[in-house]
């Protein structure tokens, strides 16, 4: 069986709504070390996942490994029942064909439970290589929704340019062109006046065109982390990190455009 | 002019 007591809800609430455009179902797979779960969109271009562990829940109880099949917008819908400051108990009895949730208020006066059906999902794995990237950008997240949105005016590509000097954006479409540069903080050029919290650790420069379509997808998740972690290399995957608190996070990753 | 590359052509199935 699982049992797992989540504090807030509104971390739960924020996660779905974060993944539930880019995927419709997906196995929850649960173990005595969290819940995660990962899953491709459709066309096999961006990869949405996340980690809770299992020391964000309180109590946390997973007596044996289970693949919980979740249509997410069912889960989004009955996660709107939920209060923000509820307490969110996920509950599945073994060989059940229904997952619980139970919402508890505040002040423990008012106890909703609702049963979501389980789907039965056939979901491939794939092996990410573990590596190290060439660029690692981190900068606000609200920065980084504010310049997806702003960017998608201009065009339906962003090409991602990261420097010791900084990371600019730059979108071009048949009317125009724009940009937005965040120079890293704290450099000389910039004393005092550099846009707080972008930082910029690399090996050498990079630089990559990803769909905007995607990114303004992944900005979703930026209510959940005051700040993105962009991992860069040439010619690969990008992978974007929102963490959720110290508990887990979730991550994306992004197949960039290649240069015909 | 670019074109979308996919994730399969850089991860494998496990």
């Amino acid at each position: 069986m699982l049992e797992a007591r989540l504090p807030q809800a509104s971390i739960l609430k924020k996660i779905v709504e974060s993944v539930k455009d880019l995927v419709s179902q997906a196995n929850f797979d649960c173990s005595d070390s969290g819940i995660s779960f990962q899953a491709m969109d459709e066309s096999n271009i961006a990869l949405s996942s996340f980690l809770l562990r299992a020391d964000g829940f309180d109590p946390y109880r997973c007596d044996r490994n289970l693949s919980l099949g979740i249509k997410f917008a069912s889960l989004s819908k009955i996660l709107k029942c939920a209060g923000n400051d509820d307490v969110v108990i996920i509950r599945y009895m073994d060989d059940a064909d229904i997952l619980s949730l139970v919402f508890e208020s505040p002040n423990n006066e008012r106890i909703s439970e609702f049963d979501i059906k389980l789907l039965d999902i056939d979901s491939e794995y794939l092996s990410i290589p573990d590596q190290e990237f060439e660029c690692k950008v981190k900068m606000s997240s609200s920065e980084f929704s504010r310049i997806c949105r702003d960017l998608m005016t201009i065009g339906a590509s962003v090409v991602i340019d990261a420097t010791k000097e900084g990371v600019k954006f730059s979108a071009t479409g048949d009317d125009g062109s724009g940009s937005v540069l965040l120079k890293q903080s704290g450099s000389i050029d910039n004393e005092g006046r550099g846009v707080v919290g972008t930082s910029v650790e690399m090996v050498e420069p990079v630089s990559l065109e990803l769909s905007l379509k995607y990114l303004n997808n992944f900005t979703k998740a930026a209510p959940l982390s005051d700040s993105v972690a962009i991992n860069m290399s040439n010619g690969i995957p990008v992978m974007f990190q929102f963490d959720v608190g110290d508990i887990g996070y979730i991550r994306y990753f992004l197949a960039p455009q290649i240069k015909d | 002019k670019s074109s979308q590359a996919s994730l399969m052509n850089f991860f494998s199935k496990k």
